[in-house]
């Protein structure tokens, strides 16, 4: 494992922790998508199916776990904590789950590495996670006061996806016969949807301004 | 080894 997908795993951790510091000790949802949250719940549950047939390492093993149980907590808070589900912004959040889950379902079952269940589901959750995260932009662009938690969130996921960029990079050049078309394409997508964002959070913090996405 | 079968990423 090279040093980029480490600190990516890191961020990706890290992201996770910043929501939940948020949601547990602020008690507050504001400006995060449950649509967003809902899809990575998805994602992971379909992507980990193979947490106790396949062995990579403790690492990876506890990696999923803390993933999946972070997931469904977050899902969790949002639509049933009786002090976090009232901070949440429903009637902006108004993107539709089935838009993204449909098509790439279908591009799962077309495009794929073999046939099996297990393999189009993995496939299916590459592709989801790929777009999970625009939900959660199009809230963010109808949110007038982003506080600085959730643009933090939303910044180290977007980083986490540049860092696995750079750890495939490294991978290629000294891994002999590593290739894997499929995670690229999609992690190339998906890195790519934070580019503007990326783009007015910079902008932002080297203003010293409050972040602020133009609608 | 074939990458595509080990998933050794999250």
């Amino acid at each position: 494992m090279n040093i980029f997908r480490l600190c990516g795993d890191m961020t990706h951790l890290l992201s996770v922790v910043v929501l939940l510091l948020k949601i547990h000790t602020i008690k507050s949802c504001a400006g995060i998508s449950l649509k967003t949250q809902e899809l990575y719940a998805l994602v992971f549950a379909t992507r980990y199916l193979d947490i106790f047939t396949h062995h990579v390492s403790l690492y990876n093993t506890v990696m999923k776990i803390i993933f999946l149980g972070t997931s469904f907590t977050i899902v969790w808070y949002m639509r049933h904590h009786k002090v976090v589900r009232q901070t949440y912004d429903k009637e902006q959040d108004t993107f539709k789950h089935y838009m993204l889950i449909i098509p790439c379902f279908a591009l799962a079952l077309l495009i794929k590495t073999k046939f099996t269940p297990l393999e189009v589901l993995w496939t299916f959750s590459i592709y989801l996670e790929a777009v999970a995260i625009f939900p959660q932009l199009v809230l963010l662009q109808r949110t007038k006061n982003i506080d600085n938690l959730t643009g933090n969130y939303v910044f180290l996921l977007g980083a986490y996806r540049g860092l696995y960029l750079l750890n495939w990079i490294v991978r290629y050049f000294t891994e002999k016969g590593y290739r894997q078309w499929i995670t690229w394409i999609s992690g190339i997508v998906q890195t790519a949807l934070y580019a503007d964002f990326f783009y007015y959070y910079i902008k932002c913090w080297r203003n010293n301004e409050k972040l602020h996405l133009p609608s | 080894p074939d990458d595509e079968d080990e998933k050794d990423e999250l």
